[in-house]
């Protein structure tokens, strides 16, 4: 099967980074010299990287879409318009496939999650994370996330976490969230894979915004085992350690347990959404 | 004797954080409700607040500049303007009053010292840091510094460093260091104190854009030493440990060795220019 992530954030908040820890290759390198000597008034682009991540014998084709250059300028009005082009436009160029007398689809890069990075300020959401989250998630699967959560104690963390809940529920942003119904017929609730399921999907739903910390280098984390990891003078901070970060729960999201719930929604929801607009006039 | 520091970067530097870390006594609350819950069109304001310092029987008030709303908008075109007048606005009140038949001052809040804060990408300047930086550095004296130095591993600081160094020397910015010469006769180089204060005044040159990192929570390092710190599940980051960041260094500079210098050239070198300037229409 095949999959595409969009990740989106300002230039400096890890997003290679996490891309290179999710797939564990040097998918692309951290690109400071390209990005950052531009003049002024860049324009945002839209980079695609291909990926295949081959996990028992399931072979998963990935497509990373990234945003460098978005909310950079000194004026980052409409910085979300290249984003929320490119999602439209891949709806739009699905349908026109479909729409051939053969429907031979022979191109689907539809978006089936937008991992948005949210600088850790500790304090809320900017103007500019609001009015273009608030644009994806009416587009696509919308997952926010906070960058480089490493900046944050563990206190700093929940507060910011619950404020960004406000900001999203009090601006009506709607973000994907693990379904809690179960799939199967709920006269069946004492199904112990599915109260475990709806168990998992509560806990996610919990820790969400997911806090983000990536790194591609390996220590010692002191017990002789070698760990993705930040090392610091104070200490090692790492990324598959529920103690310091959500990264383990945002890759089982994403690339395990709700992945055909991701694509599904996308395929169906979303490009339905779409395709009715457009036909609507 | 009176000082003026402006502390001037983006919401969420942990600039109200290091203002208190400075004085050591809660000068302003962190605030995020008031700033953030306004709409995307706000104006950068300009908040003044005043302390006394008291060291050693040398008193000294300190006014602080603090610019909150500064470069969090979509469109931040022009952010800088507010923080240009209020120095140019200073120098001018100031001009008017020594205009005065009987040259008396009551007023003086010529800014001595800029600080202003970089965000941690690891990445370089953004076009907004460079703009501002710019117009600050012809009108006061600039101390760039890095916020949140804890979001950085030794690696990325020093490349982070020597990135601000390039962009700022390639763009002329013109930051505030330490004076090399001696105001004493220099054929009194053997003098040991004079060689101390050439050497200092080095080390400080090579460790800018100084790493800053604040908190006013105490915590035991390990030794049952109680040391302004941020706790993490990881480690303590200690405030006044060198090893850490160089929070000792910048107070130092602005607060001690080099206090007077940053007055008397602002009301030398600066207000001079500013003088001329206007005289001369
Ligand atoms: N503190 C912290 N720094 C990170 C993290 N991930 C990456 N970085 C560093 O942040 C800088 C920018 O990373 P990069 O991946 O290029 O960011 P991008 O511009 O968003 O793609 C580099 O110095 C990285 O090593 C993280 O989780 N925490
Ligand atoms: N990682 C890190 N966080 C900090 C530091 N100083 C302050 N903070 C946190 O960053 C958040 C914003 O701090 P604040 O001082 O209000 O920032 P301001 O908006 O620039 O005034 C708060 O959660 C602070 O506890 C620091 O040196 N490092």
């Amino acid at each position: 099967g095949h999959f595409t992530l969009m990740i989106c954030g300002e230039s400096g908040l890890g997003k290679t980074t996490f891309i290179n820890t999710l797939f564990q290759t040097t998918l692309k390198q951290s690109d400071p010299q390209r990005r950052h000597s531009q003049p002024i008034q860049k324009t945002v682009e839209i980079d695609i990287l291909r990926a295949e991540l081959v996990e028992k014998k399931f072979k998963l084709k990935v497509n990373v879409i990234d945003t460098p250059g978005f909310g950079d300028n000194v004026n980052n009005s409409k910085a979300w318009q290249p984003i929320v082009d490119f999602i439209d436009d891949q709806h739009d160029s699905f349908m026109r496939q479909e729409q051939q007398p053969f429907r031979d689809v022979k191109f689907d890069l539809r978006v089936h999650a937008v991992l948005y990075f949210i600088k850790p300020t500790g304090h809320g959401l900017k103007p500019i994370d609001i009015e273009t989250m608030k644009r994806i998630s009416t587009r696509a699967n919308l997952i926010p996330v906070i960058a480089k959560a490493d900046t944050l104690t563990s206190n700093e963390l929940q507060i910011f976490k619950n404020r960004i809940r406000q900001v999203i529920e009090a601006q009506e942003i709607r973000i994907f969230t693990p379904p809690l119904e179960s799939n199967v017929d709920s006269s069946d609730i004492t199904n112990n894979q599915d109260v475990a399921a709806i168990e998992h999907a509560r806990q996610l739903i919990e820790s969400m915004p997911f806090a983000i910390i990536g790194s591609t280098q390996k220590f010692d984390n002191g017990s002789g085992q070698l760990v993705l990891a930040r090392k610091y003078p104070w200490g090692l901070v790492e990324v598959e350690n529920d103690l310091h970060c959500d990264f383990r729960k945002l890759r089982s999201l994403v690339l395990r347990t709700y992945l055909l719930d991701l694509i599904l929604t996308t395929n169906e929801l979303h490009y339905e959404t779409y395709r009715r607009l457009r036909l609507e006039g």
